[in-house]
Order: structure tokens, then C-alpha cells, then sequence
């Protein structure tokens, strides 16, 4: 869940 | 952090900044799509909407406002200050042609069915379409200025970079969104007719200019 919400890439 | 991410970055950033350099120095925003502009700061509203839920590091941070002012100072720039120079004849792509199509997809094709997960997803399949209403635009009038093709460079060069981070971090992370690879395929792939033009013509000090 939590690797696909928090997207680090802009 | 790898090396193609942050020159992706970069290359977005330089882009953005050439377009508002242009148009601040010319007073003009002829032959800039407004429909293409009002696209991506659509893109950066949508997707950036985690600013108010995480914090993911300073860097993120700090480059998700300076995309999303610059994109809303681009758009008061054409439909405002400059709107009198603002080429809306040639400016004709059928916006809902795009959008239609775009938010069936993100409904069908997505991580999770939840508001902010739907958002991004749009923002992803938008982005990599974006830039139509704008190529559409030069081949109406046939020809582009040529600080605009520098412009349609770095924001192609943008999303071919960030094709080879996630290879790179396939490779070193075993991490890979596929929702966001398909989409930046699509998305290069739209610009390689005009990286031809580019390099052939632009490149060896020439106008872009279709046949």
C-alpha cells in the first residue's frame, strides 16, 4: 500500500 | 536519487523556464499553446495534491511549488497579460478529444480505487498527452519559433531521462510503476518525430519549418 500512495518521482 | 532523475528534473525545470523566459522577454506568447499549458498545470494540480498529505524530502517539496507556480504564472501570462499576442486561431485542438478519453482510462487502469489515487493516475495518462494540442499547433502554422522548439526539447528530454531512471532503478531497486513507465513511453514516443526535426534541423541553425 504504503510503495504505491508515496510517489517520489515528481 | 540516481543521475537520469535529477538531469530529468532538471530538463523539466529548464523547459518551463525557457517558455516564461520567452514570453517575458518578447512580451508575446505567439505560437505557445494556452490549451497544451492549461494541460499540465491541470497534470501538476492533480498529481501534486500530496503536499498536503506527506512529506516526502525538501528537494520534492521545494520542486513540486516551483512547477506548480511557474505553470499557473505561464497561464496568467497567456490568457492575461499577454493575451492579445495569444495565436487562439491556431490554437484549435479539441480539448475533450483528450480529457474524455483520459479520465475513462484512469478509471479503468489504475493502483486503487480511492479520489487521490484516481488523481494521480489522470495526472500520469494526461501528462503523456499533454503536449498534443501544442504539436498540433505547429502544424497548423506550419513552421515554430525556434526558442519554442528549445522549449518542446528539454520537455521531451525530460521523460526520455526519466525512462532510463527506471530502468536504472529496476536494476538497482527491483522498483518499477508500470502505470507511470507505459505512460512515459507513450509520452517520448510522442516527441521523437519532433527530436528528429530537432537535431536535423534546429540544431544546424535552421527554422523549424514542416514541408
Amino acid at each position: 500500500e504504503d510503495e504505491k500512495t508515496i510517489k517520489d518521482e515528481l | 536519487m540516481n543521475v537520469f532523475r535529477i538531469l530529468g528534473d532538471l530538463s523539466h525545470l529548464l523547459a518551463i523556464l525557457i517558455l516564461l523566459a520567452k514570453m517575458w522577454r518578447s512580451k508575446s506568447c505567439a505560437g505557445i499553446s494556452g490549451k497544451s499549458q492549461v494541460l499540465f498545470a491541470l497534470v501538476f494540480s492533480t498529481r501534486y495534491l500530496d503536499l498536503f498529505f506527506v512529506f516526502i524530502s525538501l528537494y520534492n517539496l521545494v520542486m513540486k511549488v516551483i512547477y506548480l507556480l511557474c505553470s499557473y504564472i505561464t497561464i496568467y501570462m497567456i490568457y492575461g497579460k499577454l493575451r492579445k499576442t495569444y495565436d487562439r486561431e491556431n490554437d484549435t485542438f479539441r480539448l475533450e478529444f483528450l480529457l474524455i478519453p483520459v479520465i475513462g482510462l484512469s478509471f479503468l487502469e489504475n493502483y486503487d480505487f480511492i479520489p487521490t489515487e484516481l488523481l494521480w493516475t489522470f495526472s500520469i495518462y494526461l501528462e503523456a498527452v499533454a503536449i498534443l494540442p501544442q504539436l498540433f499547433m505547429i502544424s497548423n502554422t506550419g513552421e515554430a519559433e525556434t526558442i519554442t522548439t528549445h522549449y518542446l526539447f528539454f520537455l521531451g528530454l525530460y521523460r526520455a531521462l526519466y525512462l532510463a531512471n527506471w530502468i536504472w532503478r529496476y536494476h538497482t531497486e527491483k522498483f518499477y510503476d508500470q502505470i507511470a513507465i507505459i505512460s512515459g513511453v507513450v509520452q517520448t514516443i510522442f516527441y521523437c518525430d519532433f527530436f528528429y526535426l530537432y537535431i536535423t534541423k534546429v540544431l544546424k541553425g535552421k527554422k523549424l519549418s514542416l514541408p
